[in-house]
C-alpha cells in the first residue's frame, strides 16, 4: 500500500459526506446505497464513522462529472479514467469525481459504482495506490470481481490502519485482529465453547448465525462457514440484531432489532423498511423480540419474548387471538429465555447461551441438548 | 500528412500514461526519439513493476494490455 505524499490523514474519526448529484445511469437510492455501503468497507476495519448531509458543505463531496469539471483535471469520455479522489483536506480534499461518461452499474455489466466508489473513498482517506493486484487500492478496475464475495485485502487493511488504526474492540467480541484472511481468531472465536448468537435465520437452504457485527453463513454442501460483515451484505441492518426469520414462501429474512424489524431478500434490502414491530400486533409494552421462527408447513410465525410467545398468521398476516402464552407450557423443556431460534429438518432448534436445544414440535418434547455452535463441525 | 503509424500513436498514448500516472517529465519532442533511452525505459520498467506485468522495458503487447484497461485518475506515483 502507499499514502500520499506527507500521509495527509483526517484528525477525526467522524465524517460527513455528501452525493452532490446523481448519474442518471441509476436510480438515486442505489447510488446512496453504494456509496453507503463503500464506506461501510472502510468503517469496518478503522475507528472512522461517516454521517450523510444533504446540503452545504462535507468532508467527502461525491459529484457525477462528464469531461471537464472543474478542477483542471477534466475525465476523458467512456473508458479510461473512471474517477478521481482527492486525499483528505479542506476544499476539494477528500472529495470524490466520478466519470458520467462510464456506465454506472449496480452489478458488473457496467462499471460496478460500489468497486470504484469504495476504491476512491479510500483515497479520499489517504490512501493512495497499492501495487498488490488484489487490492481494492489497485489502480485498474477489475471487473471480475466477485461482488458477493468482495472483502478488503490484507494489504487494504493494512494501509488504512497505519493512518488510522483498528476499530475500536467491541464489548461483547473477544478482541480479534481485523485481519480479514487470518482464520485463527474466527476459529477461535467460531469454536468458542461458550460461543452464543444474537440470532440465527435460514436463507433459501442455508444457516445463518447472527453475532454482534457479523454473521457466519453455513450450508450444508461446506464444511465451513463463512465469516461476513452484517454490513457487508446488508449496509442498513444494525449490528448486534436480536432476532431473524426467514419466510421461505416469500423468499423474506425479517431482521429485528429493539421496536424495528427490516425485511431482506437474498442481498437486496426492501423498500419501506424498517418498521414497527408493534404493526405486527404487539402490545406497547414489547420492546424487543428474544427470538423468532417461522414453521415453513403451517406458515405461522413464533415470536419469543422473556418467558412468553405470540403466534402470528403468515396467510392472514396478523397475530393471532390468545396471546401471548408460556414458552414452558407449549414447548416443554424450553425454559431458559431464547436468544435464537430456527426451524430445520422438521425440528425447532432453540439457542440459549452456549446450548441449542433441538426441539420436536409433534411429539413436543426436546429431543437433543447441543452446544450452541454444533453446526460449525469445530 | 502521413498517418500516424500504431507504433507512433502507442508511444503517444504510453507517453501520455507514464507522465499522467509515472511522473515523466512532459518533454512531448524527444519522447519517441528517446524511447530506447535508459531514463524512458527505467520509467517504462517502473510502471511494469508497479503494475505486476514483466519488467521487459518495452512497450510489449501486455503492457499495453492492461494500460488499456479502465482505471482509477489517481497517479500511480508521485504526488
Amino acid at each position: 500500500f502507499s499514502t500520499f505524499p506527507g500521509s495527509p490523514k483526517w484528525r477525526k474519526t467522524h465524517l460527513t459526506y455528501r452525493v452532490v448529484n446523481y448519474t442518471p445511469d441509476l436510480p438515486r437510492e442505489s447510488v446512496d446505497s453504494a456509496i453507503e455501503k463503500a464506506l461501510k468497507v472502510w468503517e469496518a476495519v478503522t475507528p472512522l464513522t461517516f454521517s450523510r448531509l444533504s446540503e452545504g458543505e462535507a468532508d467527502i463531496m461525491i459529484s457525477f462529472a462528464a469531461g471537464e469539471h472543474g478542477d483542471f483535471v477534466p475525465f476523458d469520455g467512456p473508458g479510461a479514467v473512471l474517477a478521481h479522489a482527492y486525499a483528505p483536506g479542506l476544499g476539494i480534499n477528500g472529495d470524490a469525481h466520478f466519470d458520467d461518461d462510464e456506465q454506472w452499474t449496480e452489478d458488473t455489466t457496467g462499471t460496478n459504482l460500489f468497486l470504484v466508489a469504495a476504491h476512491e473513498l479510500g483515497h479520499s482517506l489517504g490512501l493512495f495506490h497499492s501495487d498488490k493486484t488484489e487490492a481494492l487500492m489497485y489502480p485498474v478496475y477489475k471487473s471480475s470481481t466477485d461482488l458477493a464475495r468482495f472483502r478488503l485485502s490484507q494489504d487494504d487493511v493494512d494501509g488504512i490502519q497505519s493512518l488510522y488504526g483498528p476499530p475500536p474492540a467491541s464489548p461483547d467480541v473477544p478482541v480479534v485482529p481485523t485481519k480479514p484472511n487470518s482464520p485463527e481468531p474466527e476459529l477461535s472465536l467460531m469454536c468458542s465453547p461458550d460461543l452464543s448468537f444474537d440470532a440465527v435465520s435460514t436463507l433459501r437452504g442455508e444457516f445463518l448465525f447472527f453475532k454482534d457485527r457479523h454473521f457466519w453463513r453455513k450450508s450444508l454442501r461446506t464444511p465451513e462457514p463463512g465469516f461476513y460483515l452484517i454490513s457487508s451484505f446488508w449496509p442498513s441492518l444494525p449490528s448486534s440484531i436480536d432476532a431473524a426469520y426467514e419466510v421461505a414462501n416469500r423468499d423474506t429474512v425479517f431482521v429485528f432489532k429493539g421496536t424495528q424489524f427490516w425485511a431482506v431478500r437474498g442481498h437486496e434490502e426492501q423498500a419501506g423498511y424498517p418498521k414497527s414491530i408493534h404493526a405486527l400486533g404487539f402490545p406497547p409494552a414489547v420492546r424487543k423480540i428474544d427470538a423468532a421462527v417461522s414453521a415453513k408447513e403451517t406458515k405461522k410465525t413464533y415470536f419469543f419474548v422473556d418467558d412468553q410467545y405470540w403466534r402470528f398468521d403468515e396467510k392472514k398476516r396478523s397475530m393471532e387471538p390468545g396471546f401471548p402464552r408460556k414458552i414452558a407450557k407449549d414447548f416443554p423443556g424450553v425454559d431458559s429465555k431464547v436468544d435464537a431460534v430456527f426451524e430445520a429438518f422438521g425440528f425447532f432448534y432453540f439457542f440459549s447461551g452456549s446450548s441449542q436445544l433441538e426441539f420436536d414440535p409433534n411429539a413436543k418434547k426436546v429431543t437433543h441438548v447441543l452446544k450452541s455452535n454444533s453446526w460449525f463441525n469445530c | 500528412y502521413p498517418l500516424h503509424s500504431s507504433a507512433d500513436s502507442g508511444m503517444e498514448f504510453l507517453q501520455k500514461y507514464l507522465e499522467k500516472y509515472y511522473g515523466l517529465a512532459e518533454d512531448a519532442k524527444q519522447f519517441v526519439k528517446k524511447k530506447d533511452s535508459s531514463p524512458v525505459v527505467k520509467k517504462i520498467q517502473e510502471m511494469q513493476k508497479f503494475l505486476g506485468l514483466e519488467m521487459t522495458g518495452k512497450l510489449d503487447s501486455n503492457t499495453m494490455d492492461v494500460m488499456l484497461k479502465p482505471r482509477c485518475g489517481v497517479p500511480d506515483v508521485g504526488g
